[in-house]
């Protein structure tokens, strides 16, 4: 009888965990968190996570942000921007955070 | 670079005015 509870068990917890780690990493992309939507937080980070003086361009945010398009990250910017997190640097291509100091 | 600069004080200035 406990070999049979185990054999069913284990199936059930490998795959809830399976679905926890998916969406745990992906993780409510349409929930806000602190007044920003996930796109935007996902922008912000990459941005504050960059050290380089001349800050973030779009495409190498594009090419980190594979489920985002373009036109959603350049819209995710002018926000971030407009609410003073990040700032345009050399050209209106290359982006800072502001609280990274 | 000067507008660098100027960019970020006008950035930090709408951030505080979003956390008062």
């Amino acid at each position: 009888r406990k070999n049979l509870m185990s054999t069913l068990r284990a199936p059930q917890s490998f795959h809830s965990a399976g679905l926890g780690d998916v969406r745990g990493y992906g993780g409510g992309s349409s929930l806000p968190m602190n007044g920003l939507t996930a796109h935007q937080s996902q922008v912000l980070n990459l941005i504050k996570n960059c050290h380089m003086p001349e800050g973030v361009s779009l495409q190498e945010l594009k090419s980190q942000l594979h489920n985002m398009s373009m036109p959603t990250i350049k819209q995710a910017v002018e926000f971030l921007s407009s609410e003073g997190h990040i700032y345009s640097t050399v050209d209106d291509d290359h982006y800072k955070s502001t609280d990274a100091e | 670079q000067e507008r660098i600069r100027q960019n970020k004080e006008a950035a930090l200035r709408r951030l505080a005015e979003r956390n008062v």
